[in-house]
């Protein structure tokens, strides 16, 4: 898998060979994706983002991260899919040519790379980071309770050995603080989709407070949108709502903070997965979830281009 | 490399607020070392939970017991896991 022409998108990987991925996919991509180091995990690897940009300066931006919970390997195996996907349609289908031309990409591969690492070499089911805080001897924190958002609220545990464990203060986690310093100093994010798997859902805000969000209406009907043209691909049926009414109570989640900062498009995906397989998706089904996640992501984005704010 | 051989997944639906909280409580019971996949929220929403194999059938028996229906997802999460160890090893091969 020396470039990503010949690179095998359905089966999954191990991060070495997704970060050496990255490379060959950003030197094939004609100049319309590089890379960028946002920040280091709390074992010290990169964590790195791929830029989509046609140009212009500090352009309005979309961010998307894939698999913050380790163990959704479904999640950075659709995203390596989706980065090619947008590669290969740039300059064919309009939508993806008019996106790029007028805004900027952000895509976060893999959001936990230790996680992800621990994940492939001791512990399958692994969720959490694997940071150490001082009090425990149990490692880790769910980096997607630990934005600023109701920190320590309900939906959360205060418990370290939880697979819920919201950690000692808000941005304790390397990987959530390097999202953090990284969407705040861009300033110009328009959009922000942070992308799970399991039970097949789209969220929006919120997850801590029953409160609706004062978009509510528009949110409501884009995610029908964007699950119904998902739902046309392969058939997947998606349910919809604010994270509380629809899942259930979670603080500390990455796209309440972000809506909170004024993004207003901001969804959470929770890709196929019926349970039957737990997180560990057959391979023969990546290709699927990724063609579905596409267009239902596609619908989502297309509307943030044609609704500036 | 941690194993799983033997823990079942279960999806468990509650009626009522009653059973609602009755399956949250099993969260804080630490020793049983229960995973939440999907987590308590409302009566009729599933539940799913990753349970060892040592705890299997107590946790059974608690739920039988209240009148809470759950299914078997998963009967043997190690044998999914050595499935997708072996398309990884194939797929490397390729």
């Amino acid at each position: 898998e020396r470039n990503s022409q010949t690179f095998n998108y359905a089966s999954y990987h191990t991060l070495d060979e997704i970060y050496t991925w990255m490379d060959s996919f950003v030197a094939s991509s004609s100049g319309l994706v590089s890379k960028l180091q946002i920040g280091t995990t709390f074992e010290n690897r990169p964590i790195y983002v791929l830029r989509f940009s046609t140009g212009g300066v500090n352009r309005p931006a979309i961010w998307i991260n894939f698999g913050i919970h380790a163990r959704e390997w479904i999640s950075p195996a659709t995203s390596l899919w989706f980065a090619n996907k947008l590669v290969s349609e740039y300059g064919k289908d309009s939508s993806v040519s008019s996106l790029l031309n007028t805004m900027d990409l952000y895509l976060e591969i893999v959001t936990n790379p230790d996680g992800y690492s621990f994940t492939h070499t001791n512990n399958r089911m692994w969720r959490k980071t694997r940071s150490n805080h001082a009090g425990t001897s149990c490692k880790g924190v769910d980096p997607n309770r630990n934005f600023d958002a109701n920190f320590g609220g309900p939906g959360a545990s205060g418990n370290a050995c939880s697979s819920t464990y919201y950690g000692p203060y808000v941005n304790s986690e390397k990987e959530v603080k390097a999202i953090v310093d990284f969407v705040t100093n861009h300033g110009n994010f328009k959009s922000f989709i942070d992308v799970h798997s399991y039970s097949q859902l789209l969220m929006f805000p919120y997850g801590y407070t029953s409160t609706k969000p004062k978009d509510y209406n528009e949110l409501m009907e884009l995610s029908k949108k964007s699950i119904t043209a998902l739902a046309s691909v392969h058939g997947t049926k998606y349910r919809y709502g604010p994270i509380l009414t629809t899942i259930y109570q979670s603080s500390g989640s990455s796209i309440d903070w972000a809506y909170d900062q004024g993004i207003k498009y901001a969804f959470c995906f929770e890709l196929r997965d019926t349970g039957r397989y737990g997180f560990i998706l057959p391979a023969n089904q990546i290709i699927a979830t990724a063609e579905e996640t596409y267009v239902g992501l596609m619908e989502i984005l297309d509307h943030v281009r044609l609704n500036p704010y | 490399q941690k194993t799983f051989i033997g823990d079942q997944v279960l999806r468990i639906t509650v009626n009522n607020e009653e059973q609602l909280a009755l399956v949250s409580s099993l969260q804080e019971q630490e020793h049983l070392n229960i995973d939440f996949w999907l987590e308590p929220s409302k009566p009729l929403l599933p539940i799913d939970i990753q349970v060892p194999r040592e705890h299997v059938q107590s946790v059974k028996a608690l739920l039988e017991f209240n009148g809470v229906s759950y299914s078997t997802l998963i009967e043997d999460l190690q044998a999914l896991m050595d499935e997708e160890e072996k398309e990884m090893v194939l797929s490397h091969h390729k």
